[in-house]
C-alpha cells in the first residue's frame, strides 16, 4: 500500500 | 526486494539496452514506434520524480538515473540521429486517445491527492497502455525485426514477474497496491498474442510475421 516514503518498486 | 522483483528489473533493463544497441549499432530505427518510446519517457519522467526527494537505495537510484537516461536517448536517436530511418507512416497510432483517457483516470483514481501521487498513477496507468503504438506498428507493417522481437520479449517479461513479484509481497510483506497490480496485469495481458507468435515463431528461428 502507499507509505508516507512514496513507492519502493521502479 | 525479491527475486521476482529483481529479475524482472534486469528483463526491463535488457530490453532498454538492447533497444538502444539495436538503433545505435545498425544506425536505423525502422520498425520501431517512436510514439512509444516518448510515452515510456514520460512514463518514467512523471514516476521518477522523487529521485530529488526520496532516497530509497543506491540501486534504486541508479536504476531510474539510468532509466530515464535511455529512455531520453532512445527518443533522441529515433526523432534526431536517425530520424531519416523513421517509419512515420506505419507509427500512427493516436496517442492521445491513451493519454487523455489514463489523465482523467489518474486524477479519479489514485491513493492520495496529491499532485507528486497523481503523478505516479498517471505513469502507472500511461505504462500499461505505452506499448500499443508499437504492436499496433508491427500489425500494420505485418513483420518485426528478430531484435525488436527480443526487445518486447523482455519488455513484456519484466511486468509479468512484477505480477510473481506482488504474489509474493503479499503473502510475504502483506504489501499490496491494488492500482499498480491491476495496470499490471493489463499491461501483460496486452502482451498475450505477442508472446504467443514470439513463442511459436521467432523461438523456432521463423521471422515475425502476421497473416497481412
Amino acid at each position: 500500500e502507499y507509505n508516507i516514503f512514496g513507492h519502493d518498486e521502479l | 526486494m525479491n527475486i521476482f522483483r529483481l529479475t524482472g528489473d534486469l528483463s526491463h533493463l535488457a530490453a532498454i539496452i538492447i533497444l538502444l544497441l539495436k538503433i545505435w549499432k545498425t544506425r536505423s530505427c525502422a520498425g520501431i514506434s517512436g510514439k512509444s518510446q516518448i510515452l515510456f519517457a514520460i512514463v518514467f519522467t512523471t514516476r521518477y520524480l522523487d529521485l530529488l526527494s526520496s532516497f530509497i537505495s543506491l540501486y534504486n537510484t541508479s536504476m531510474k538515473v539510468i532509466y530515464i537516461g535511455c529512455a531520453y536517448a532512445t527518443v533522441y536517436l529515433i526523432y534526431m540521429k536517425f530520424r531519416a530511418t523513421y517509419d512515420g507512416n506505419h507509427d500512427s497510432f493516436r496517442v492521445e486517445f491513451l493519454v487523455v483517457p489514463v489523465g482523467g483516470l489518474a486524477v479519479l483514481i489514485n491513493h492520495d491527492f496529491s499532485f507528486l501521487e497523481i503523478l505516479w498513477t498517471f505513469s502507472i496507468y500511461l505504462e500499461s497502455v505505452a506499448i500499443l503504438p508499437q504492436l499496433f506498428m508491427i500489425s500494420k507493417t505485418g513483420e518485426a525485426e528478430t531484435i525488436t522481437t527480443h526487445y518486447l520479449f523482455c519488455l513484456g517479461l519484466y511486468r509479468a514477474l512484477y505480477i510473481v513479484n506482488w504474489i509474493w509481497r503479499y503473502y510475504f510483506e502483506a504489501f499490496f497496491d491494488l492500482i499498480a497490480i491491476v495496470a499490471g496485469v493489463v499491461q501483460t495481458i496486452l502482451y498475450c498474442d505477442f508472446f504467443y507468435l514470439y513463442v511459436t515463431k521467432v523461438l523456432k528461428g521463423k521471422k515475425l510475421s502476421l497473416p497481412a
